[in-house]
């Protein structure tokens, strides 16, 4: 299974 | 002063339903334009947006921005004790480390009331970009739930692929393959059994089940479900509270390796 991408990689910290 | 009345106390209950699985703990924004909630899932996977509008609410006020953490498990258990029928109404003082909750029966004849402890919460805050989505997908929320529940039998990802001629959902794992494939259907009569697409071009993206199914949490708030994919940004699957907001969830896409 390929690994999750956290969502803090497409939306940015504000 | 923080105070807000709902006269359908279960619409606050179900979203409360439709994020315990993914949020512990949460912080309620609250303004003059309503309550904002947004908050990752502890793996930092998903991400949850909850808009309450504060017209929708049947008395709305709120003199001082506030932000309320609640444990969500607590929370829960405060609406456990309300009737499916009850009005509620929440309310904190500026800088109160607790709020209360009251519900009130239809016929006025049992009112109760909780205190709850307030928590401090470090959340952060994700700036989301506007998006062009290449395809946006309407279709019943209850259709929705029953196919991401059926495929998550077969594998842990599913595959949501949209074309002109309609939308396909595919798992795949150690039993077999399935498949289910919708095409656009419009009921005039009956618009929330319609399944419409909005295709600015073909995208076919792959994501975890056991998100989707955690999302899926939120069919009894909307008749309908929205999904809006485009390459390489996260899925939004969002759910309209009739005349009171959205609830929206963001997953990002399993990528090829």
């Amino acid at each position: 299974e390929n690994p999750q991408q956290p969502i803090v990689n497409y939306f940015k910290n504000l | 002063m923080f105070e807000a009345r709902l006269v359908n106390s279960s619409t606050f209950r179900k979203v409360l339903d439709a994020i315990k699985d993914l949020l512990n703990e949460a912080s309620f924004d609250c303004s003059e334009n309503g309550i904002q909630l947004q908050a990752m899932d502890s793996s930092h996977v998903s991400l949850v947006s909850l808009n309450l509008k504060s017209d929708g609410f049947d008395k709305f006020r709120c003199d001082r921005n506030l932000t309320m953490g609640m444990n969500l498990t607590s929370l829960g258990k405060v609406f456990k004790c309300s009737g499916a029928d009850d009005t509620v109404t929440m309310k904190a003082q500026d800088y109160a480390d607790t709020v209360t909750f009251m519900f009130e029966s239809k016929k006025q004849d049992k009112i109760s009331d909780y205190e709850m402890k307030l928590m401090n919460l470090d959340q952060e805050h994700l700036g989301i970009p506007d998006t062009e989505f290449s395809c946006i997908i309407k279709m019943p929320s209850i259709e929705f739930a029953r196919i991401i529940r059926d495929l998550s039998q077969f594998g842990e990802s599913i595959v949501i692929s949209c074309t002109k001629e309609g939308v396909k959902f595919s798992a795949q794992g150690d039993i077999g393959t399935g498949n289910v494939k919708l095409a656009q259907t419009h009921n005039f009569d009956k618009e929330e059994e319609s399944v419409t697409i909005d295709l600015q071009e073909p995208v076919a993206l792959t994501f975890a089940c056991q998100y989707l199914n955690s999302f899926t949490k939120a069919t009894p708030l909307s008749n309908q479900v929205k999904l809006s994919m485009c390459e390489n940004v996260p899925l939004v699957v969002e759910y309209q509270i009739p005349e009171l907001g959205h609830l929206r969830f963001y997953l990002a896409p399993k990528i090829e390796e």
